[in-house]
């Protein structure tokens, strides 16, 4: 399973239109200045998948990950992120090539999911990735500043951390 | 438990000496503090960069802390492999030969698993078989396929080249 | 106390007002959480980055808070000063742009006091009066005079060009 | 008053050979690999200037700055550190252009410190630096690691910082 691609509206900065980010299944590198979106991308991500702890998302409620405009721009009134994920495995239990992952957030706070479309709950959103292995507490999700905070762990917390992992 | 601890323990420990090698031509390798003790002590990753002696990774330097912290998750990685991994400037402490060397690794492990990686080096970039660029536009962010010849442009917020 | 307190708190957020709007053409201030309530609740770091809407600095990215952390410690600075300033790798999490920017504020900032930096880049070296390159050898530290050809090696690494 | 040069032997990885570093009044700049001694010659100098918390020096114990020699070559005796400082304004309360400040290390742990050559006792080396303000607990050192703790300050701690310093 690996993503083909990532469409969001209304999400933190990345604005009001709906930006599309196709992927390739190797080694994919997003760049660019301090403050222009890149970790917002990640986030994006993450939120489709699942993710609803504000900290990890880097902001103090979910409501305020919705693009709150600039000096000149109007705020957003809901977020509406797409992940394509590559499906010719049949790792996810849906019979389809790719599976499309959405999530709405509404200013009200009122998440919608849908699968391939389809309208689900959360608990069949969730129930579903995690057969194929995929969650936003997932290790394969390294955001900014873990490497810094590894970095410095001492050998207690260490013995820790293999202790939840294993 | 004692078990069930100790096989992941060998398992990441196996992996860490591997990648660490790799990314340094030196070595590494997990040691429990008191192996009699191990849920009241801790676990020490020791690491001999090349040509000096070893040392715990709390006593090292700040780049070095950085390549041990990495081997150690991309250890993590090899025992409980995902299909897709995704890395947020994981090489900001790195000099230039560090950065390239895991961006080898990294080139290396996507062959079997995707990788997205944001980061601000261009040894990184240089590697990595798709490129975005994203940049501010009052207060939005525009996300452009990235061209080499807009590589100093887009990391240094310069954005009048986009296309 | 009060009183001193508040004297330090002003005189900081005005040299952090001009620092910050020198190094990102934006503008940042301190806010006091409750001016009724000084010690028992906080001090916010407000920033407005160019334009971008103001937002409290643990709510930016993690290159801005980089920024809005550098520019607090030279407003300090400037009200504490002092002869020579130490500063170890402060520019890690810095875009082309920035660090840029930081090295022209730190070399005007170094007319009026000696500044010793390490950094790893390159853009901040190009700004520097005097270079320094460091690097391993048989466990022991080299320190070379630096010349700018030797700028990729001693950053990389590869030290066979040194003199 | 400025450093005009730092001289150094048996301190971490400077190696048993003295290493002499001149600088200049304005803005220098040192680089180099990762782990190659740059923070070790700062640490040098705040050793030098009085600094006594092994923590901030990034050792377990004093003892542990001598140089441990490499995997062909043996460890240093001790560690002499000289740092000499422009005084052609008299801000340090002694007749010279240039102030030399030494410190020695023993492997026992007995410190020895001098003055333009001459020994002189702990609290007299502290009380002279003092009067021209100057202090390895200053705020004109700024560690590595030291923006990132800043950055991740939440507003109590900014206001605690803020206190402490005025
Ligand atoms: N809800 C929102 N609406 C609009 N903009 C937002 C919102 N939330 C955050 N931002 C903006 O997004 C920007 C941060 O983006 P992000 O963290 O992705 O930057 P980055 O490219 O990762 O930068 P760095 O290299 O510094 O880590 C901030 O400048 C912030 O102002
Ligand atoms: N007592 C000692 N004797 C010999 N070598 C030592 C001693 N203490 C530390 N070292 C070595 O010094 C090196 C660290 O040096 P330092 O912290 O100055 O690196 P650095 O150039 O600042 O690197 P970075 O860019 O990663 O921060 C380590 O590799 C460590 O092995
Ligand atoms: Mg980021
Ligand atoms: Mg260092």
């Amino acid at each position: 399973v690996f993503i083909r691609k990532v469409e969001a509206r209304g999400f933190k900065s990345l604005g009001d239109k709906t930006v599309v980010v196709k992927f390739e299944p190797s080694f994919n590198a997003i760049t660019g200045p301090n403050g222009s979106g890149k970790s917002n991308i990640m986030d994006s991500i993450l939120f489709c998948l699942g993710q609803n702890s504000p900290k990890k998302l880097r902001v103090d409620r979910l409501t305020s990950l919705i693009y709150d405009g600039g000096p000149s721009v109007k705020r957003s009134q809901s977020i509406r992120v797409s992940v394509t994920l590559d499906n010719t495995k049949r790792q996810i239990p849906l019979d389809s090539d790719t599976v499309t992952v959405t999530r709405e957030l509404r200013q009200t706070g009122e998440n919608i999911y849908l699968l391939n479309g389809k309208r689900v709950t959360k608990n069949v959103m969730n129930e579903t990735l995690s057969i194929a292995l995929i969650s936003p507490e997932g290790l394969n999700f390294v955001p900014q500043g873990i490497i810094t905070r590894l970095s410095e762990l001492v050998p207690d917390e260490k013995r820790g951390l293999i202790e939840e992992i294993v | 438990k004692r078990h069930v601890f100790l096989t992941g323990f060998e398992k990441i420990d196996k992996e860490l000496r591997v990648i660490f090698t790799n990314l340094t031509g030196g070595a590494a390798w997990l040691e429990l503090e008191d192996p009699d003790e191990i849920f009241s002590k801790g676990v020490f990753l020791m690491t001999q960069f090349l040509d000096k002696l070893p040392r715990e990774s709390s006593a090292v330097s700040g780049g070095e802390k950085t390549v041990s912290a990495i081997s150690f998750i991309l250890a993590i990685q090899s025992v409980y492999p995902s299909h897709f991994y995704m890395f947020d400037e994981i090489d900001a402490h790195l000099d230039v030969r560090n950065s390239e060397r895991l961006a080898d690794l990294l080139r290396e492990r996507a062959v079997n698993a995707q990788i997205i990686a944001v980061t601000l080096k261009d040894t990184v970039l240089a590697r990595a078989s798709l490129v975005y660029g994203v940049y501010m536009e009052k207060g939005t962010s525009q996300i452009v396929k990235y061209r080499p010849d807009l590589a100093v442009a887009t990391t240094s917020g310069k954005q009048q080249q986009h296309q």
